[in-house]
């Protein structure tokens, strides 16, 4: 697969979406 | 029958010697075996894999003993609620989990192979509701979903080593009802869940919070999909899902397991690998460790796949004793527990 399939991708995906989720 | 259609699956050299019969044991007093699995037992400084084989009313630990014979070491009885399943807790020693029910899970229960307290057996409440999907996770800890008519709860409870429940933590429930959990392997912190509506939910479980990150949907041709295993690599979240319900099709075949690469900052996906059914085969009761997987076949057979391959590498056919009806892997894949309905488990070197 692409990155242009998936969109742009992060190695640090989860640390990044605990940051911007709801606390 | 089902002997002669096999043949020609059996006669491919690979699958025929990838499975061997290490031992058996017999439990003369169970004529219902309803799951089996593999614990670490440790007692004076020494660690052996134990088999813990459950029926409806009874669970019962088995050692090793010499001449590949096992021994029966404890029976616990259980009472008026049928034991539904053995949930496994990773690296984890002396304790075992058991989930009871009649259609779905209502109780769970830990059993304590060995106390130090008292040098007992002993088993403990955990949880009762209607609980729609309970893992065992690592460091002696438990996550189950179960609803209500207003709400579903999701929760982690631990147990300490003498064997008493500490405090829970609550996770944030998505809308739809969560069927299966499987940790993110290598992050601590990261759980995910497959839904009722076929999506793939992401919650952050560290000692804080209960966040729920992502919800991403798995795709509608499969339903009800089921996760196994989760893994991340390369800033992708590998999962590996299972689909009881999927229809069979003439470019795929009929679906076992698929495993499907999740962008989590996009919720975009794609499948990576994709494991199907034997020819002529149906049905499956699945259990995946690593990149291997084995279920129970409708027709008595037990299939095993490699999941990056997307193969099926053994196949075990009905012996004469009778049919396979359980299938589960031990701590690891070298060994496959391989359980008859009358209660005989086979141990299978893989």
């Amino acid at each position: 697969c692409s990155e242009s399939d998936l969109g742009p991708i992060s190695l640090n995906w989860f640390e990044e979406l605990s940051a911007e989720a709801p606390s | 029958d089902v002997a002669e259609q096999l043949t020609p699956v059996l006669l491919d050299g690979l699958r025929e010697e990838s499975l061997q019969l290490v031992s058996k044991l017999k439990d003369s007093s169970s004529s219902c075996a309803v799951d089996v699995s593999a614990v670490w037992w440790e007692a004076a400084g020494s660690r052996e894999l134990c088999v813990v084989t459950a029926c409806e009313s009874s669970v019962s630990l088995w050692k090793p003993l010499a001449s590949d014979r096992w021994g029966k070491v404890y029976t616990w009885q259980l009472g008026e609620i049928p034991v539904i399943q053995i949930v496994p807790l990773p690296e984890t020693c002396n304790l075992v989990c058991i989930a009871l029910g009649d259609l779905e899970i209502g109780e769970i229960r830990w059993l304590l192979l060995y106390s130090s307290e008292n040098d007992s057996f002993k088993q403990s409440l955990v949880k009762t509701g209607n609980i729609k999907a309970v893992l065992g996770l690592k460091d002696r800890r438990l996550v189950s979903s179960s609803r209500t008519m207003q709400e579903q709860q999701v929760e982690i409870v631990s147990l300490s080593e003498t064997g008493r429940s500490k405090d829970g933590q609550t996770l944030m429930p998505p809308e739809e009802t969560v069927l299966a959990f499987a940790e993110v392997e290598g992050m601590r912190d990261a759980l995910v869940g497959t839904t009722a509506v076929n999506s793939i939910v992401v919650w952050s479980v560290n000692l804080k919070t209960g966040q729920l990150l992502k919800k991403m949907p798995v795709g509608y041709s499969y339903p009800a999909s089921i996760c196994h295993r989760a893994y991340s690599e390369s800033g992708l979240l590998f999962v590996v899902l299972s689909h009881p319900h999927a229809k069979e099709s003439e470019s795929c075949g009929n679906p076992a397991f698929r495993v499907i690469a999740f962008n989590p900052k996009t919720a975009r996906s794609t499948g990576v690998m994709f494991s199907s059914l034997p020819p002529g085969h149906a049905g499956r009761q699945g259990d995946v460790k690593d990149a291997s997987a084995a279920a129970v076949l409708t027709s008595g057979a037990i299939a095993v796949w490699d999941l990056l391959l997307g193969q099926c590498t053994a196949l075990l056919p009905p012996g004469p004793e009778g049919s396979w009806a359980l299938a589960r892997w031990a701590t690891t894949t070298a060994c496959l527990l391989a359980g008859q309905g009358d209660g005989t488990v086979c141990l299978y070197r893989y």
